[in-house]
């Protein structure tokens, strides 16, 4: 464990804890794509499957059961949540998320590190993970609007994984063998999908002015 | 090997 890899785990911990604060409080998903959210209980699900087989500390297996309960709580709030339901917009959140899963799931029977099913699903939750924030951003782009609590959640997504960067440069320096393309390649395919967003989100916060994602 | 490192990330 390192500093990097710490503070990532925290910031991504961080986004999932103010995106359940903001609907658990104020009882809203609005502005929320509930298809990324779902992606994001399929990466968890696809990612943790050795949760109870393969045991790595008692850190690991308490995130893990976060991420997980975290994001299924999220997905219900969205879908069966009496009050929350009705405050979810599907018209803008028309994203064709199933069709982002097939090239990652064929991607990953062909591009993995060992060819086994736990392998495969992993390597599948890794490609899936890096496109799952998609339909998030295009309804961003669709309604334009974005609380503070949704601005921060996307900004604290984002932000793990460049910290998950900087763990993986120290990891390579510091650990020999330590060689991951895959998880290397799909992280920062994951954290330039944010670059735009990390621009305006900057540029509102300088200017102290509410956030706008141009048309 | 591939299997042990890469898992114990989250």
């Amino acid at each position: 464990m390192n500093i990097f890899r710490l503070a990532g785990d925290m910031t991504h911990l961080a986004s999932v804890l103010v995106l359940l604060l903001k609907i658990h409080t104020i009882k809203s998903c609005a502005g929320i794509s509930l298809k990324t959210q779902e992606l994001f209980a399929i990466v968890f699900l696809t990612r943790y499957l050795d949760l109870f087989t393969n045991f790595i500390s008692i850190y690991n297996t308490i995130m893990k059961l976060i991420f997980l309960g975290s994001s299924f709580s999220i997905v219900w709030y969205i879908r069966r949540h009496r009050v929350v339901r009705r405050s979810y917009d599907k018209d803008q959140d028309t994203f064709r998320h199933f069709f982002l899963m097939w090239p990652c799931l064929i991607l990953a029977i062909f591009i993995n590190e060992k060819f086994t099913l736990k392998e495969v699903m992993w390597t599948f939750s890794i490609y899936l993970e890096a496109i799952a924030i998609l339909p998030q951003l295009v309804m961003l782009q669709r309604t334009r609007n974005i609380d503070n609590l949704t601005g921060q959640y996307i900004f604290l997504l984002g932000a793990y994984r460049a910290f998950y960067i900087l763990n993986w440069i120290y990891r390579y320096f510091t650990e020999e063998h330590y060689v991951h393309w895959i998880t290397w390649v799909a992280g920062v395919i994951q954290t330039l999908l944010y670059g735009d967003f990390f621009y305006y989100y900057f540029q509102s916060w300088k200017n102290n002015v509410k956030l706008e994602l141009p048309a | 090997q591939s299997d042990g490192i890469s898992k114990d990330e989250l």
